[in-house]
């Protein structure tokens, strides 16, 4: 594992941690998007299926356990928490998320790199995760002031996708036979979909002001 | 060599 990929898993975590603790600790997912965390706990579903039938080695499997718990118990903190879910704006929250499924779906059946379950599994996950931050990024260009937390998750998952195109360029010259297309390329129109929000980001953190999106 | 279904990233 090189230092990239290592860093790219690091604000991965990071992210989750991040929003796992500004929904517990403040008991409020406002500025979340319910819609963006139902695809994530569908995108780590479909992709971990392997965790129990290859063994890649203990940090692998504990991540892997780690993002399928996190992301199904944000989920159901949204949902269920009698606290928390009274602070999620439904109103706002519209992006009809189920029309992203099935294309992700037909994609993987017809561009995958082996035709058998688990591999299309995989692929379809990739797909859904290039698109899954949508619904966030449409709530936040909607409520347009973002607090600190919502702004940092966001910032974190960004950084986590930029560090895995390091990762991926670091691993083709260093490593044979490593190429991925499909890899590569959703993920590199998932980095893409963060390129307004760090501009806006980057901005603020310069001028030390306030997140805040344009109308 | 590397089989494509080896999928060590998360």
């Amino acid at each position: 594992m090189n230092i990239f990929r290592l860093a790219g898993d690091m604000t991965h975590l990071f992210s989750v941690l991040v929003l796992l603790l500004k929904i517990h600790t403040i008991k409020s997912c406002a500025g979340i998007s319910l819609k963006t965390q139902e695809l994530y706990a569908l995108v780590f579903a479909t992709r971990y299926l392997d965790i129990f039938t290859d063994y890649i080695s203990l940090y692998n499997t504990c991540m892997k356990l780690i993002f399928l718990g996190s992301s199904f118990s944000i989920v159901w903190y949204i949902r269920r928490h009698k606290i928390v879910r009274r602070s999620y704006d439904k109103e706002q929250d519209t992006f009809r998320h189920h029309f992203l499924i099935l294309p992700c779906i037909i994609l993987a059946l017809l561009i995958n790199e082996k035709f058998t379950v688990k591999e299309v599994m995989w692929t379809f996950s990739l797909y859904l995760e290039a698109v899954a931050i949508l619904p966030q990024l449409v709530l936040l260009q909607r409520t347009r002031n973002i607090d600190n937390l919502t702004g940092q998750y966001i910032f974190l998952l960004g950084a986590y996708r930029s560090l895995y195109i390091l990762n991926w360029i670091y691993r083709y010259f260093t490593e044979q036979h490593y190429v991925h297309w499909i890899t590569w390329i959703s993920g590199l129109v998932q980095t893409l979909l963060y390129a307004d929000f760090f501009y806006y980001y980057f901005h603020s953190w310069k001028n030390n002001e306030k997140l805040q999106l344009p109308a | 060599e590397a089989k494509d279904e080896d999928h060590d990233e998360l």
